[in-house]
């Protein structure tokens, strides 16, 4: 089944 | 120092509670520009991120940069004590131990102060780049929360696919499967029942409702909310407020099969 991606794989910590 | 003041309370009330099921300890950063604030849930599947504007406030002042380090449940039980209202004043030194908060019943002549403490908070920031998105949805917000209650009875996630011919969320799960599609939908004399799709490619994307739910406790912000979707980046959620104001959610996609 799918799985939850996280949010840091597409926002930068800057 | 701080000090932002609000005809009501109504609209601080009504953001906190939105967000305080889903981040705990955030800061509010202020500058001159207004109060801001970033955040993620604990699991870091979904951010939060809220722009007061200054022009929401009225007077406005904040001469340097301020990081108010807040406990929401704090702030919540503070703010239970407001009026919707009731003006509410917020205030704060420049290296601030407290976050001072008036509530002022002006019929009443009933003025009550607090001292919220702060935290010295150390949040990572995440730059979120300007996104051109395949499909922006606009939606009455009563709606969106419907969609959610409703399919989250069928299961633990959703499929938002946005054609030309509409927005269809559909859920599958162990009693079987469900599916709520809307088409555009401008009535001329009720504004806020308009559904509105802007597309420049379909997409399709599957989400945990568990977190869509918990957006929608911002729906007494606006009666509208926008869906922003792209294939394979975060949704991003905003209940638009006055003045350009606003309040968006983040969340991760669930991605493969």
């Amino acid at each position: 089944s799918s799985q939850q991606s996280r949010i840091e794989g597409f926002f930068k910590v800057q | 120092m701080l000090e932002a003041r609000l005809d009501t309370a109504n609209l601080f009330k009504s953001a906190v509670d939105a967000i305080k099921d889903l981040v705990q300890d955030c800061n509010f950063d202020c500058n001159d520009s207004g109060i801001a604030l970033q955040a993620m849930d604990n699991s870091h599947v979904a951010l939060v991120s809220m722009m007061l504007k200054a022009e929401a406030f009225s007077p406005f002042r904040c001469d340097r940069n301020i990081a108010l380090g807040v406990n929401l449940t704090s702030l919540t039980k503070v703010l239970r004590a407001a009026g919707r209202d009731d003006t509410l004043t917020l205030k704060a030194e420049d290296a601030p131990d407290v976050l001072n908060l008036v509530f002022e019943a002006t019929a009443q002549d009933r003025i009550s102060e607090y001292d919220l403490k702060l935290m010295d908070i150390d949040q990572e920031h995440l730059g979120i780049p300007d996104t051109e998105y395949a499909a922006t949805i606009s939606m009455p917000s009563a709606e969106f929360k419907r969609i959610t209650t409703d399919l989250m009875a069928m299961s633990e996630s959703v499929t938002i696919e946005a054609t030309k011919d509409g927005v269809k969320f559909s859920s599958t799960g162990d009693i079987g499967n469900g599916s709520i599609t809307l088409r555009q939908h401008t009535p001329v004399d009720k504004p806020n029942e308009t559904v509105e799709i802007e597309l420049s490619e379909p997409v399709a994307l599957t989400f945990s409702l568990k977190y869509l739910t918990n957006f929608c406790k911002a729906q007494p912000l606006s009666n509208q909310v926008k869906l922003c979707l792209s294939a394979e980046v975060p949704l991003m959620v905003e209940y638009g407020l006055e003045g350009g104001s606003y309040l968006r959610f983040y969340l991760a996609p669930k991605i493969g099969d």
